[in-house]
């Protein structure tokens, strides 16, 4: 099975869903 | 002797200066010491604030796969479908497909699948399909995205659909205690243990013909509300384990795929990947 790895999409989702919280 | 003297209070005069230079010196210090002081307790302070603020950051949003109540607080199952109104005023609700979605702010962002969506943007689309649908039977048909959070419908809104790769963004009217995180940096991810979480009810089984139906519509057919299409286990989240075996960037997209072993089935697309500590890899597809 496949995921979409999000970290590389991080400014886009910031973009759209501000308040998004991202860990290292 | 004269001379001598004159010398002598000269050299007093100098000590005295050099004596008031010294004074000056030592209180200039002082002071110093005092603002090196004062910016140490503001670090400190500062430092103190911001561990706070992550503490706090840590208590109200997800941090275990383990926080059962939590993950049921956080995942929702997005229908996808219309709502019929007949000319008399009576609605009916009309699921057309099925996908999973997780919220990541306290306001109601959720993410999911792209091609979860689809069948919105479809019917979106499809102008010529719904003016034939009113003059057929009376009745206006208008696309909806539906979200259950813990078995409550919700209306949704899509705010953002990628045109880079598989992800939308919705949005439900509703406040989210504590969201999911998302993990930056794929680094060490290579035989990580990870959890597939999502809704697996089958996307499409329930549907068949489902363009077909929706746009041939009888009233015996049709529920009033769609949470009647769905069982209390449809609606009950699904975890599954495994571990990651190979993370690829493909060339063409320059998207990063992780490749997992966690079981998911058509209806967790849009669901999240999360390791131990509840933050998401990414999105199952």
């Amino acid at each position: 099975y496949h995921a979409i790895f999000f970290g590389q999409f991080r400014g886009d989702i910031d973009k759209h869903a501000p308040g998004v919280v991202w860990v290292p | 002797a004269e001379k001598t003297a004159e010398n002598a209070h000269k050299a007093a005069d100098d000590a005295d200066t050099a004596a008031e230079n010294a004074v000056t010196l030592v209180e200039e210090a002082k002071k110093a010491g005092e603002k090196t002081d004062m910016a140490a307790r503001n670090a400190h302070a500062a430092v103190t604030a911001a561990e706070k603020v992550a503490g706090d950051l840590k208590d109200s949003t997800l941090n275990s796969i383990r926080d059962h109540e939590g993950i049921a607080e956080a995942v929702g199952k997005v229908v996808i479908g219309a709502t019929i109104t007949t000319y008399d005023g009576e609605q009916f609700q009309i699921a057309v497909s099925s996908g999973s979605s997780f919220t990541i702010t306290r306001d109601g962002h959720m993410l999911t699948n792209k091609h979860v969506v689809e069948e919105y943007l479809k019917l979106q689309r499809a102008r010529d399909g719904k003016d034939d649908f009113k003059r057929k039977y009376n009745a206006t048909l208008e696309e909806q995205i539906w979200v259950f959070v813990n078995k409550e419908k919700h209306d949704a809104e899509l705010i953002h659909v990628s045109d880079k790769t598989d992800y939308a963004i919705l949005r439900v009217n509703r406040r989210f205690a504590k969201p999911f995180r998302l993990k930056a940096v794929p680094e060490r991810l290579l035989d990580a243990e990870v959890r597939a979480v999502g809704f697996p009810g089958a996307a499409t089984t329930p549907f068949t013909d489902r363009e077909g139906r929706l746009w041939e519509f009888s009233k015996n057919k049709c529920h009033s509300d769609v949470a009647e299409v769905f069982n209390d286990r449809e609606l009950q989240y699904v975890m599954t384990a495994g571990r990651i075996s190979q993370v690829t960037e493909d060339t063409a997209t320059k998207v990063k795929w992780i490749l997992h072993n966690a079981g998911i089935a058509r209806g967790s697309s849009g669901g999240p990947l999360v390791l131990q500590d509840a933050t998401v890899l990414g999105v199952n597809t």
